[in-house]
């Protein structure tokens, strides 16, 4: 009887061999038919980048640059593919996100090049690349992570769009501010949102989600915060155009509400030690826009420090909120036209675009520090739920 | 004394929009 004996695991080189004839067979069982909610929520984060990187490996072993290449190939288009057929579901993209990121973390801390080696294990270091330079690929590679990123932030906007105004301007949670009627009585306020009515703890439950699948997926920190940053320029843009061309957001009462709601926000970033990664700033123009609609609008005094306030905001968004700006009561005036004559005067020195309405489009540029991973790829143990009973671990 | 290992071969890559090109046609070529 042919006796099995099990490999002590410092005796394995952290490579997988396959057959060429089996490349088909591993871009499909391992990116084309895995699902992220299915087998793959098992997996230790990053395991398709780790497999085929170890595949990848093999193959420069052997000194085979046609299979390299057929490897690498496969694996981009495959990723290219699913993310075709599945683009916008959220989980199938930012886990290609993190895998594709993971995979060239790996190019680069096992390409033999010592700027990426100095975190490396000795064991680490004798598992770099021994014959190809794939310099070129990792480029290809991190164009492809640019595009994924896109395709993310499109797929996340596409779910809180629906959430954002309702969210962050018509829906009211604190009791007392809104408007009082002539009559002197409140307005009947309710803490319970109607039904199919979007509150800030929508907004807040679905950041917490996005936050939570990125995480289990293995994505880097730092591409976390990049697309955080995203969100919230996102949501800052979208509420504050909103605010710029409705009269009933642009009262004393809305201010409030629109404050409370971003100090929400910031508590999340907080909670989630996200309070660093610049997407607070984002929010800048719309917190000043808030400010605005609470402050005095009278005397040059005020005028003075409502131009010292509104650093972030442009003439053109001053002016319109001057503009519709609602008094709360029929004791308060509306404000003067020569009061807004006043602001223009002392803004019209500033250079700056005369747009109104901020670009809900703009994306942020993304980049993808190098981040070595800590595993040792010789005890990387492949999952039998991935059918890939067909690779040998060297 | 071990020898120093050989410089590796730089392999030459397409770019993004090359292979998505090249798998198009390669789609188009196949039944």
């Amino acid at each position: 009887h042919p006796v099995n004996i099990p490999r002590r695991e410092k005796d394995f080189q952290g490579m997988l061999e396959y057959k060429r004839e089996d490349e088909m067979k591993l871009v499909k069982n391992l990116i084309l038919e895995l699902k992220p909610r299915g087998v793959a929520v098992n997996l230790i984060p990053g395991l398709p980048a780790y497999i085929l990187f170890m595949c990848l490996r093999h193959a420069d072993y052997l000194n085979d640059d046609q299979k390299v290449r057929t490897l690498l190939t496969s694996t981009i288009n495959s990723i290219k593919k699913i993310l075709k057929k599945r683009g916008d579901d959220f989980e199938t993209v930012s886990f290609w996100l993190a895998n594709t990121c993971r995979f060239l973390h790996c190019l680069k801390q096992y390409s033999g090049d010592e700027a990426f080696m100095k975190h490396n294990t000795q064991r680490q270091n004798e598992h770099c690349l021994s014959n190809f330079d794939l310099a070129e690929y990792r480029q290809v590679i991190s164009d492809l992570a640019i595009q994924i990123y896109q395709q993310l932030i499109k797929c996340m906007e596409n779910i809180l769009q629906p959430m954002i105004v309702s969210g962050m301007l018509e829906h009211e949670t604190i009791q007392g501010v809104s408007g009082v009627k002539p009559t002197g009585l409140r307005k009947r306020t309710s803490s319970i949102a109607d039904e199919g009515t979007y509150t800030l703890d929508s907004i807040l439950r679905q950041l917490n989600a996005f936050h939570s699948i990125m995480c289990q997926h293995g994505t880097d920190p730092e591409l976390i915060k990049q697309v955080v940053k995203q969100l919230f320029y996102i949501i800052g843009a979208v509420t504050l155009n909103n605010l710029l061309l409705r009269k009933d957001m642009c009262s004393w009462s809305k201010g409030m509400q629109i404050r409370y709601n971003v100090s929400q926000l910031e508590e999340w970033l907080r909670d989630k030690g996200l309070m660093t990664c610049g997407a607070k700033e984002t929010l800048e123009p719309l917190i000043q826009a808030a400010q605005l609609l609470q402050v005095k609008k009278k005397t040059d005094e005020d005028a003075e420090a409502i131009c010292s306030m509104c650093q972030a905001l442009t003439t053109a968004q001053i002016v319109k909120v001057l503009n519709l700006y609602t008094p709360v009561n029929e004791f308060e005036e509306r404000v003067s036209v020569a009061f807004i004559r006043t602001i223009q005067t002392r803004l019209r020195d500033r250079c700056e675009s005369p747009q109104l309405l901020m670009d809900t489009k703009m994306i942020y540029p993304v980049t993808f520090p190098f981040s070595p991973s800590c595993v040792a790829l010789e005890t990387i143990q492949i999952p039998g739920s991935l059918n890939l009973a067909f690779l040998t671990r060297v | 004394p071990r020898p120093p290992p050989r410089p590796r071969i730089l392999l030459k890559a397409p770019t993004l929009a090359e292979m998505e090109e090249m798998n198009l046609s390669e789609e188009e070529e196949s039944p």
